[in-house]
């Protein structure tokens, strides 16, 4: 289950508050998965009770409230990420951008659904740079337009900073160097980009998930109900 | 019942490499206290704090979202229906337990979530003498095992010593924020100041968050 609770000394009314916390889900807190299981519980509060003073954001139209739900964003994704630094048996921190989607929640829907596959996270556990699985789980995402095999792209973004791996160009395998591979699933963190589209469109979705260990099996086969 | 085969967070045997993550200070909300308790949701819990408390000085706005699973757990129903009543307004506090999710418990749950509530209210009330409306102030949560009923009247026994724990300084915030922990090896704690372009004030965020496994939300 994830439980959250941010609060904030900034003057922001009820209405504006909740449109805030409403945008910043969708791309923190609904934006993280470590085993694809959505709980009875889930829940995240916020209050503002303006002690720190100033003019209170009664409306979502000000600019006080645009930089307040940035700061809000911003902040929810940091709290997010510190859930998948902790998933149950977890050994990598993966970020996974899917890039050129024809709408935010396409991306987002190939995102999640990258983050749920067992076999990606088993292959990430693994150290395996298996792209095949990658691609196998965009192309089953559902209510998605616009995967074209012919124009997907995928690559791993070190966290070192180094140039990307190419594994995948407009549908066709690249000659992977393991070696590489090997060096950058090493790390705890790494990315996985996709890019959908050949520049048809420019909507872009992060996903922050984990992989999936025998750690995992062993605290849940432990559980009792 | 769900056996904890991880460490506790507040045992001392947090894994080495998530101790970065842990801050060691931070700038809080004014006009905020967090606190804790131990209750002991869990029989086999003798030791940690299982109960927290995270309160305004005085009543503010406030704003949810929450799982759209559609067996949602009675501390969601009960929220849910408090802010919506309350229009987000005159939010006090937000109350706590681990251990125990109160989920698929029935009506019973539902009375526990509300009494949990009440209950809080309650220790703001009797504290400042204060103007009871009759109304709930306080948003409810649980987490842990799904389908047991809490035991409710352990952890009203114990809303009064997590009101009398309340403080602003880092370590009250940061033993709340291991008291909402269940299977979680760390506590997870943020705080951060900012500014807005029409004030001249600096404001303060903080947020505490718990979560190791069932995570893949979809909150709304």
């Amino acid at each position: 289950t994830l439980l959250g609770v941010i609060c904030t000394d900034a003057p922001v009314s009820a209405g504006p508050l909740q449109a805030a916390l409403t945008s910043a889900i969708t791309k923190s807190f609904n934006s993280i998965s470590i085993d694809g299981d959505t709980s009875t519980n889930d829940t995240v509060a916020i209050l503002a009770n303006g002690a720190a003073g100033g003019k209170p954001i009664d409306s979502t139209a000000s600019p006080d409230f645009a930089a307040f739900q940035k700061t809000l964003t911003d902040f929810s994704i940091d709290l997010a990420k510190l859930v998948v630094r902790d998933g149950e048996g977890a050994t990598k921190f993966v970020t996974i951008r899917v890039t050129n989607a024809a709408s935010y929640k396409d991306a987002h829907r190939v995102a999640s659904t990258i983050a749920r596959s067992p076999l990606v996270k088993t292959a990430l556990y693994g150290k395996d740079a298996n792209w095949g699985r990658i691609l196998c789980a965009t192309g089953y995402a559902e209510n998605v337009e616009g995967v074209v095999p012919e124009e997907t792209s995928v690559s791993f973004i070190p966290s070192d900073g180094s140039a990307e791996l190419k594994l995948l160009v407009r549908g066709e395998p690249e000659q992977v160097d393991e070696a590489r591979a090997a060096k950058i699933l090493e790390a705890e963190d790494l990315e996985i980009k996709v890019q959908l589209s050949e520049g048809k469109g420019g909507e872009e979705a992060v996903f922050w998930t984990c992989d999936f260990s025998h750690e995992y099996v062993t605290i849940n086969g432990d559980y009792r109900t | 019942s769900q056996t904890r085969s991880y460490a506790a967070p507040g045992d001392g045997t947090i894994p080495a490499a998530k101790k970065k993550y842990i801050p060691s200070t931070g700038t809080y909300p004014l006009g905020f206290k967090a606190g804790s308790a131990h209750v002991g949701v869990k029989a086999s819990n003798t030791r940690f704090d299982d109960l927290a408390l995270i309160a305004s000085d005085a009543p503010c706005a406030g704003a949810a979202v929450f799982t759209t699973n559609k067996f949602q757990a009675a501390p969601v129903t009960v929220s849910r229906d408090l802010l919506k009543s309350r229009k987000g307004e005159g939010i006090r506090s937000v109350i706590i337990n681990s251990g125990c999710a109160n989920a698929v418990t029935g009506k019973g749950g539902i009375e526990d979530a509300k009494l949990m509530g009440r209950e809080t209210d309650q220790a703001f009330v009797k504290d400042s003498n204060g103007e009871d409306d009759g109304q709930s102030r306080s948003i409810v949560m649980s987490t842990g095992v799904i389908g047991q009923r809490l035991p409710i009247q352990k952890i009203v026994s114990k809303i009064p010593t997590a009101y009398y724990n309340l403080g602003e300084t880092h370590e009250h915030w940061l033993g709340t924020a291991k008291a909402i922990c269940t299977t979680d090896t760390f506590p997870k704690l943020l705080s951060k100041t900012f500014t807005l372009p029409g004030s001249q004030e600096e404001y303060h965020i903080a947020g505490m968050t718990k979560g190791a496994g069932m995570i893949h939300p979809n909150m709304a």
